[in-house]
């Protein structure tokens, strides 16, 4: 998904 | 920062609980993933600890016998509800994907791009800002606009890292502190106490 990637940022 | 000021002191002078409390908001948004995905070892404890240090805040701030009675609450008058509305609305509409979560996810991002709005605002109004107050938000300032030099390390290192609503409203966010920085690194030069003009 486009928005997975900053799921890791807080 | 916050936490050890108001600890050390037994007073939150000069600190919005309405930021704090848009803050804790921000934080139960956006870290509602902590129950459904594992990131790292580092990122749940980061979330953990920013969620428990915003509520351990706001229960300084309103339940504390002696710190309650140095809270400001005439001069914080900001509105939540000019600041909840138009990102629940833009979170709505502006989202990668419309289901409860990724909405929830978006309304963060919105909302904490603003949410420092009312500790500027009451900042404004005090004559005396102590340093721990001023150098609490230069950090809190400065967290988000590290993050824009990390940003463009992702992008230029990592294939498909296009984050048009993280990216816009973080620099939405760092520009909201503009005007603070300026006069915090000017007061911080003539080796003086923070001062905002008017």
């Amino acid at each position: 998904s486009r928005s997975a990637a900053a799921k890791d940022e807080l | 920062v916050l936490l050890l000021k108001i600890r050390a002191t037994r007073s939150c002078r000069g600190i919005s609980l309405k930021t704090q409390e848009l803050y804790a908001l921000v934080f139960i948004c956006r870290y509602l993933d902590l129950f459904y995905s594992y990131i790292s070892l580092y990122n749940t404890v980061m979330k953990v600890t920013y969620l428990a240090t915003a509520f351990s805040i706001v229960r300084y701030m309103r339940f504390d016998k002696v710190v309650r009675q140095t809270y400001d609450k005439e001069q914080d008058t900001f509105r939540y509800i000019f600041l909840i509305a138009p990102c629940a609305l833009l979170a709505l509409v502006l989202n990668h994907r419309f289901s409860p979560t990724e909405v929830l996810w978006t309304f963060s991002i919105y909302l904490e791009a603003v949410a420092i709005l009312p500790q500027l605002v009451l900042m404004q109004r005090t004559q005396n800002i102590d340093n721990l107050t001023a150098n609490y938000v230069a950090l809190l300032g400065a967290y988000r606009g590290f993050y824009i030099l990390n940003w463009i390390y992702r992008f230029a290192t990592e294939k498909h890292y296009r984050q048009w609503i993280v990216w816009i409203s973080g620099v939405a966010q760092t520009a909201l502190y503009a005007d603070f920085f300026y006069y915090y690194a000017l007061c911080w030069k003539a080796n003086q106490r923070l001062q905002l003009p008017a």
